[in-house]
């Protein structure tokens, strides 16, 4: 039993660091409180984000969680893959730069799985191969197929979207 | 496996029948505050089983239902393309609908025919499949994944395992 | 004592309807769950999004409850004003229109009052009478005198912000 | 009142002694992720008097030192324009400063002078001027406003009053 945990422990480590180097500049990785007996302590996850000191995941910034988080639930896929994804606003405390490159690595993934993401950012929506735009009217909510065009001229409240 | 369509009608926001085609890779949705987005990712989890309606932002399940429907049903539908048989059954394509009324009771569809929730779920899970899964990440959610305690983390780690 | 309560009740209420329609396109107000008795009950707060069904602030969206949130905390100053305001990213869930009408607002409260406020986007820090950067160099933090042209550039890393 | 000037020193991310000129209206700050804007807000809240490290995002007080810092001690300063006497002394400015040393102990001044936490904290709430005042929404807190309860509500109007 230890055994099989030392080794999902090692592939979503290995995991982790791959998918963070995409998501941001810097490291990311897991280490036990215990090595010689993983059951008896927890696992810490720790960032270190340029040219900073690695912090405890908890002690980050509110994008740097936001990064990380990501980092480590594509990770732990490496051991329990789903066919499908719901992020529901998973950008929303994320810089433009870190946003753009959630937008790639998403659009990179989505070749493997399938993703479901709402996000209000066009440099996000512009990624994804497919674009659903939901809007109210009367009171009730319509979908309409879009395409990016439509979303960058802004054309009227229905594609609009954060620019 | 994927999802290739989601039919909604009388859930939430959605008072009149609306059909959402999804693509096999990365889907995004956009709009405004409030015009049903994360409604949608509602819909999906109650097709899939969720029984919580506190998962689903309300206090009681009648609550799903749309205010305005002249009928007050609430129904959705999702169709998976079962490709690669992840789902243990013959057809290529999975239909299934869940029915919510007034009186709290519900109706369940597999394939056209009549099922039960527990039967979906174990279907589902075959194709790790779930309503609650950690492949789902609701609004406002994502943080309290770096933000767990050592402890917890481990937990995650040996449920997986 | 139950005079003075009201008399404030209305006061807020009145500001929060008012602080609300520049936010938004809807209504929201305050309504006492005993009118005769304001102590022995709460207060409720309820937001018309658009053509939308009323519903109670806690059951909006996010960005509606984003929005909502912003109108009280600006109604409550009609009673008790403060001299500063310090907000940290409270439009991280506000769509792009709401967010750009949410930066008129403050630029016209600054007028009378000091607001210092943390955003990663251009069309809000565009309202700004004073824009300031930080940026982390060999893991510190400086920060910057910026104006509008340094951020659209996005002059290297220190300018990105959401776009 | 206004704050006209920040300086902050040793103190989170700000190793180096870092000043911060603030307009009288409306002032934005951005930068990447884990820049240090919210730390600003946490420079503010500690001079004004914030003794809850919690509050300021760590577990104990002697973490919001800067870790590169050679010397372990950090400092933040305030200069308030005074320019409506909304503050009760005949000074134009107020200066406050804090320092907190690696053992934990603190010192406090006004205008130069060595003061007390309390003193201070009283003056400021003349300018209605606190810590943890209404008119300060931390990073992620802003929704809460929405979600409290009827009571909760009822209750934060009758503290106004
Ligand atoms: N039973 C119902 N009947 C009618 N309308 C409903 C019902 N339940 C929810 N709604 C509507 O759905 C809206 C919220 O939709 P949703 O949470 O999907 O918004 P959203 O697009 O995710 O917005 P945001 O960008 O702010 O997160 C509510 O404002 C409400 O008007
Ligand atoms: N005592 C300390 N010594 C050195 N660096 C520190 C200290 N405390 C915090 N930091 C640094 O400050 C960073 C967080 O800064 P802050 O929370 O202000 O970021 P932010 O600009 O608000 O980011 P975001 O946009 O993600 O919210 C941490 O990543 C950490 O590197
Ligand atoms: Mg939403
Ligand atoms: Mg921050």
């Amino acid at each position: 039993k230890r055994e099989v945990f030392i080794k999902a422990f090692e592939k979503i480590d290995r995991e982790l660091r791959s998918v963070f180097r995409e998501l941001a500049d810097g490291e990311a990785w897991l280490e036990l409180e215990y090595p010689d007996n993983p059951f008896s302590g927890g696992v810490f996850m720790l960032g270190k984000f340029g040219d900073k000191m690695p912090r405890e995941s908890a002690s980050l910034s509110g994008g740097e969680k936001a990064v990380i988080s990501v980092a480590f639930l594509m990770a732990l896929q490496s051991a329990y893959t789903s066919p499908f994804y719901l992020f529901d606003e998973i950008d929303a405390n994320m810089d433009a730069e870190k946003a753009e490159r959630l937008g790639e690595f998403l659009n990179k993934w989505g070749e493997a799985s399938q993703i479901i993401l709402i996000s209000l950012r066009d440099t996000v929506l512009s990624k994804a191969h497919n674009i659903i735009g939901v809007y109210e009217k009367e009171g009730s909510s319509y979908i309409a197929r879009l395409n990016m065009e439509r979303i960058v001229d802004g054309g009227g409240k229905r594609q609009s979207s954060q620019n | 496996v994927y999802i290739s369509k989601l039919e909604i009608r009388g859930f939430k926001s959605f008072e009149k029948n609306v059909t959402i085609e999804l693509a096999r890779g990365f889907n995004a949705v956009s709009g405004q505050n409030g015009s049903g987005k994360s409604n949608i990712i509602d819909a999906i989890r109650f097709v899939l089983g969720e029984n919580s309606p506190k998962s689903l932002r309300e206090s009681k399940m009648s609550s799903l239902i749309n205010e305005k429907a002249k009928i007050k049903q609430g129904r959705v539908s999702i169709q998976i393309v079962n490709d690669n048989h992840a789902l243990p059954v013959q057809e290529e394509t999975v239909n299934i609908t869940r029915e919510l009324f007034e009186d709290g009771s519900q109706k369940y569809f597999l394939n056209g025919k009549r099922s039960t929730r527990n039967a979906i779920i174990d279907l589902l899970l075959s194709a790790r499949i779930s309503f609650d899964g950690i492949n789902i990440v609701p609004q406002g959610a994502l943080n309290r994944i770096a933000e767990t305690t050592p402890a917890e983390r481990r937990a995650i780690l040996e449920d997986i395992v």
